[in-house]
């Protein structure tokens, strides 16, 4: 069984195997932008001279001031915390137009990212 | 089905949405059916208590828009428009994968699928450690009726899960939110009206404190006037707030307040009941022994029944009571109508507009202590009567006289119906 010693199981602790892996490298975090809607997968020819690191630092800027963290583009120890609070499945934002790229085909649409207009 | 649905074009003349905001309407329907799954229940916590958390969640959002929403056990799947589910890993054929205990908790689906992550350690209402189930349920409801994160502090709709403190409700900018989707609640009252308190306070001394009730059917809000909404968690049914006195569509309330009287009555049909506020029920009896409900006919004889509404005018110590374009001055004190009456409504008081009047049939007639102004009730309309400030302000303006209508729900915010299923809870 999951282990707990209260009646009301109120410290239930989760398996090792359970456990969300936390968001602590740059990988992991550049999986988190891109799955709340903070960057996107760009192409080739769309990203064609621009630094990988200038667009990550991009998204994590923007991740940073909607959470009232200082806007360094840098994953410092506040932000990977914020990037793995407790937090709903939902993309969080729509990026500008300038930046706006066609979802991978094979992924559904969450609700976060609804496509503008339907026929 | 549902997928057709939602390629359907919405109703008109609402307003669907701001691409700005990134907020969508996503049903053009009132009642909404909802199911928790029955193959992804959580393990956690008992189904009757999920789905009493659930249906609370519903509730609340219910208490703020003109949705309602109904649990429905036996209807298709396919015909249910929101199902809720726990899963764990990879789950329900959804193809996002819960990634276990930490950082993602739940999410929400076009086309109305919720799922939660059962690895998480949900709790229900009772408990302060964990994450509320009640909480999380109310954030997503909120992503199927169309709403997307925010980051403004108190939200509901803040992405990131925060440990609720004592109070957790729907704040102003929630709810109008979702009203910018799906409108604002409107419909007729049957009675509206401000309640008297006596209180002590801890020297002894009376204080006099009111309260504003909305009634409307077999159901009723309090309204508070300083938070400019309804009490959290109304409506109520009448039958367990207000003992003794008719159920349902009542016609009229008069509290007679003046030296030597404190009187309450209600009234519906042809008949009438005194409220025992000091015992808080209806009295059975009067002084005399003689049992409660009275006829009207009886108890203020020359108005008719059944009535559609009344008021009392402290100054001229007159009930005025109202029944289609007529209106009957009721003298307290002789227990008789002024002999002049009854009058047409229209001259009693005047539109200030010409033709801006309801005429007839008012649902309700109120004197609020709030604005220290009588109001007229009609439909989803209100119209104010000219004070005696007015008068001041500008005495070109008829006594009595009635400024334009305006939106109740303009003025009253909030007050919304929710389904007859959760009236209990």
């Amino acid at each position: 069984e999951r282990l707990f010693h209260s009646r009301d199981r109120s410290d239930l602790e989760p398996s090792p195997l359970s456990r969300a892996k936390p968001i602590a490298d740059l990988h992991a975090a550049q999986n988190f932008l891109l799955k709340y809607g903070w960057s996107k997968v760009s192409s080739p020819k769309e990203s064609a001279g621009v630094p990988v690191g200038f667009t990550l630092a991009q998204a994590v800027r923007r991740f940073q001031k909607a959470n009232r963290l200082p806007a360094s583009g840098k994953l410092d120890s506040p932000t990977l915390a914020a990037m793995n609070k407790p937090r709903c499945g939902v993309p969080d934002t729509r990026l500008p137009l300038r930046d706006a790229l066609p979802t991978p085909p094979a992924q559904p649409t969450p609700l976060g990212l609804q496509p503008r207009a339907r026929q | 089905k549902r997928f057709l649905q939602m390629l359907l074009p919405k109703s008109g003349g609402k307003q669907e949405g701001s691409p700005d905001t990134g907020a969508s309407r996503a049903f053009s329907k009132k009642t909404l059916t909802w199911r928790l799954v029955g193959d992804a229940y959580s393990s956690q916590l008992s189904g009757d208590e999920q789905r009493y958390i659930f249906r609370l969640a519903f509730r609340m959002w219910s208490e703020v828009t003109p949705l309602d929403f109904r649990e429905d056990l036996t209807a298709p799947g396919t015909m249910v428009d929101i199902k809720l589910g726990f899963g764990r890993g990879r789950h329900l054929g959804c193809p996002r994968v819960f990634d276990g205990s930490g950082q993602e908790f739940a999410h929400a689906w076009h086309l109305g699928e919720i799922h939660f992550d059962d690895d998480e350690h949900f709790t229900p209402l009772s408990s302060d450690t964990g994450i509320s189930l009640l909480k999380v349920a109310v954030h997503e409801i909120g992503h199927v009726l169309g709403l997307p994160h925010t980051y403004r502090v108190g939200s509901i709709m803040q992405p990131n899960y925060i440990p609720q403190e004592p109070a957790f409700e729907l704040d102003w900018s929630d709810r109008k939110a979702i009203q910018r989707l799906y409108g604002s609640c409107e419909g007729s009252f049957d009675i509206v009206f401000d309640w008297i308190r006596k209180e002590r306070n801890q020297y002894g001394e009376v204080r006099v404190r009111f309260n504003t009730y909305f009634f409307r059917n077999s159901w009723y809000w309090l309204y508070e006037n300083r938070n400019n909404r309804t009490r959290y968690g109304d409506p109520l049914q009448i039958l367990t707030g207000w003992r003794g006195i008719p159920m349902q569509r009542i016609d009229a309330f008069v509290h007679v307040w003046s030296w030597g009287k404190d009187e309450r009555y209600f009234f519906k049909g042809n008949q009438y009941w005194r409220y025992d506020s000091e015992n808080d029920q209806a009295h059975t009896e009067d002084e005399q022994g003689r049992s409660y409900p009275k006829l009207i006919s009886e108890g203020f004889p020359g108005i008719p029944s059944p009535l559609d509404t009344a008021f009392y005018e402290r100054r001229q110590q007159l009930i005025y009571f109202f029944k289609e374009s007529l209106v009957y001055a009721f003298d307290v004190n002789r227990n008789q109508v002024l002999p002049s009456y009854p009058k047409k409504m229209s001259q009693v008081f005047p539109a200030i507009m010409p033709q801006n009047h309801p005429f007839r049939n008012l649902d309700s007639a109120y004197y609020s202590y709030t604005h220290n102004a009588i109001f007229f009730f009609k439909g989803n309309s209100f119209w104010k009567v000219v004070s005696d400030k007015d008068k001041q302000q500008n005495s070109r303006l008829p006594l009595n006289g009635l400024f334009p209508k305006q939106s109740i729900s303009e003025k009253w915010f909030d007050v919304c119906d929710v389904h007859t299923s959760t009236l209990n809870m």
